[in-house]
């Protein structure tokens, strides 16, 4: 459910990017974040093969973030308002690369850049709720992206309990770095749970 | 635990 949600989050965001022929209220830096989060995370794909699905599943991520750049980048810049997309981002990177080398499975190479990749996952939509919180609203379709997107790290929750008792795995980082992840949209989902579900605009309170 | 068995996941 958590993976379908997170496909859903990309097909929601690329029908909002074609039929409204604009990426505007989408943070490029928030996308750009997640580029990285898949290029670094999905590197064993070239050396741990799991199954036809995950692999499926990690081309599909990496080649749609990439498209989504090349759409805001490219095809509909003019519709994109850099002013407004103003977090830092050097302040997400630094602090995940301290966070995956303090934490990780392994010291190596890999294993430090797939810890990385799961804290800057956690942390990638602070950009994007930040240019939402500057310009106080947004389309109703830009919050269904956001609200398929926070679900999707919210419903691993229950998987990965199911895991500690079903097959006595358990990890730790993934697990803390998620929990974050689902905190950071907790704002965003009561404004979207008390509002848009209830047909009214998404408006943030003055 | 075989932490291969957690990156199964995505």
């Amino acid at each position: 459910a958590g993976d379908i949600s997170h496909l859903a989050s990309i097909v929601i965001l690329l029908h909002k990017i074609y039929t409204s022929h604009s990426c505007r209220g989408i943070s490029f830096k928030t996308q750009a974040l997640y580029v990285l989060v898949f290029l670094t995370r999905y590197l064993d794909l070239f050396w741990h093969w799991v199954s036809l699905y995950n692999t499926a599943m990690k081309v599909f991520f990496i080649a749609s973030s990439v498209y989504v750049l090349y759409l805001m980048k490219y095809k509909y810049r003019p519709t994109h308002d850099p002013s407004i997309d103003t977090f830092k981002v050097e302040y997400l990177l630094g602090p995940c690369l301290i966070l995956g080398l303090i934490f990780n499975y392994e010291f190596k190479f890999t294993e430090i850049l797939w810890s990385f990749s799961i804290w800057l996952e956690a942390v990638a939509i602070l950009p994007q709720l930040f240019m939402l919180q500057r310009t106080g609203e947004a389309e109703a379709i830009t919050t269904h992206y956001l609200a398929a997107l926070g679900a999707y790290r919210a419903l691993y929750i229950p998987n990965w309990i199911w895991r500690y008792f079903g097959d006595n795995v358990v990890d730790p980082i993934a697990v803390v770095a998620g929990l974050v992840q689902t905190g950071l949209y907790l704002d965003f989902f009561y404004v979207y749970f008390t509002k848009v579900l209830q047909g009214q605009k998404f408006e943030l309170p003055a | 635990a075989d932490k291969n068995l957690v990156k199964d996941e995505l």
